[in-house]
């Protein structure tokens, strides 16, 4: 079993990878994907080594191998499908983001609770919809995943009827701890432990 | 020295420790926190040996205490002044976000290049302004942080040019790997990661 925090280096090692692949390389290192991350290769060597993935001496990994191994291990080897809750400033860049889609989850709604947004296109394949067809749009296109983009006062009620329609996989943004079912899995997005990060580094002056 | 991975986990656990102080709590012991952040409460035991923090048997740790600690390891414990540049849906967010100002990061100013967005309120604080007037609002207001809101495009070109302006840390919104001189920080913020740790999640059926 892989522990969550060598999950978390993997899908940075991903996007790394899809990089390289992009501009053609077929193999890499642990020392030129170290340098590349700031981390060093023997840790690189060491997560890696948690599925099997082993390079060769002297040509290193295979990088489409790699990747094919990690979007197993991740779970992005098939498709998710994406409701974002809230169409506001968060739901909407969300909604435009194309690294998501990259990465195979796919948005396939967007709901709010203001008539002034309801029917508002984002672009040719999604329009803002009312959440008070949640019930049916997370039935009929088989949603996976919730996105909370809600108000903090709103938020654990929207939570609250998400659940009950069958999702078990939430992205939440609001700056709360939200409570749920033991099998229902709630990742929280804290943009300001980025800014924290950033001041230890500038703090501690280090690369 | 704190390893980076350390002070990741040091900035997780200030977030529920706010809650906590809020809540008026006093003391808080290792295992409540591990059972809060779902971590072994041996691994922040010895996150908090790093710098000295011992819980006392029986009572667990001072929450105040703590939290002032935390704050001299992540640099939180004075203000940083932050320009965003780039009004669009994602700068707009964290204008609005008080998540960062109580954090010590204030939003001292967002720019854009936009005419239609310049001269527009975000609150009492906050006006959009003009990307040309850059240079004079960082050597002005002092500012410490960029955060980069704009268009893959640009992105370079507009990090160039705030690094020219005397600006050593950044927080990186644009999906690309930006190059800047060693005395500069950039600290990515990668929106999927987080749902790659939910899929995660989610396949290994983990908590
Ligand atoms: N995690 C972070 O680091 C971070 C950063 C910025 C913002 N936020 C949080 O993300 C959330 C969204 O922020 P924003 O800037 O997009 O806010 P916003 O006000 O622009 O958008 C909120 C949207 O939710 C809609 N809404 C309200 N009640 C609803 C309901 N019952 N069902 C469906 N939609 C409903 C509103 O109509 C609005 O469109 C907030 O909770 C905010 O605190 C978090
Ligand atoms: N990291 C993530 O996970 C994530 C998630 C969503 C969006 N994004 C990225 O964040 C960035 C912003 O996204 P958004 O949805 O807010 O886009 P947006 O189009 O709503 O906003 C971009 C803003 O930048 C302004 N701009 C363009 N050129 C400029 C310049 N030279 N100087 C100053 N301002 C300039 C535009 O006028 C616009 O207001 C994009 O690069 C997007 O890909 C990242």
């Amino acid at each position: 079993k892989i522990p969550k925090p060598v999950a978390r280096r993997l899908a940075i090692y991903y996007r790394v990878l899809k990089e390289q692949s992009k501009n053609g390389a077929e193999t890499i290192s642990s020392s030129s994907l170290g340098r590349m991350l700031d981390l060093k290769p023997s840790q690189i060597r060491k997560d890696l080594s948690y599925f099997g993935g082993f390079g060769k001496r002297g040509t290193g990994y295979n990088v489409i191998d790699l990747m094919k191994s990690i979007e197993k291990i991740l779970g992005i080897d098939k498709r998710w499908n994406v409701l974002i809750i809230g169409a506001g400033k968060i739901g909407r860049a969300l909604a435009n983001y194309p690294g998501l889609i990259q990465d195979g989850f796919t948005i396939k709604g967007i709901v709010d609770v203001s008539e002034k947004k309801i029917g508002k296109t984002i672009d040719e394949h999604l329009t803002i919809e009312d959440v008070a067809e949640m019930e049916k749009i997370i039935r009929e296109r088989k949603i996976e995943i919730g996105v909370l983009c809600v108000p903090s006062d709103v938020a654990q009620k929207v939570l609250n009827s998400v659940i009950q329609y069958g999702i078990k996989g939430i992205v939440n943004f609001v700056p709360k701890r939200l409570k749920a079912p033991k099998d229902v899995m709630i990742e929280d997005v804290q943009i300001s432990l980025s800014f924290k990060a950033l001041s230890f580094r500038m703090v501690n002056s280090e690369r």
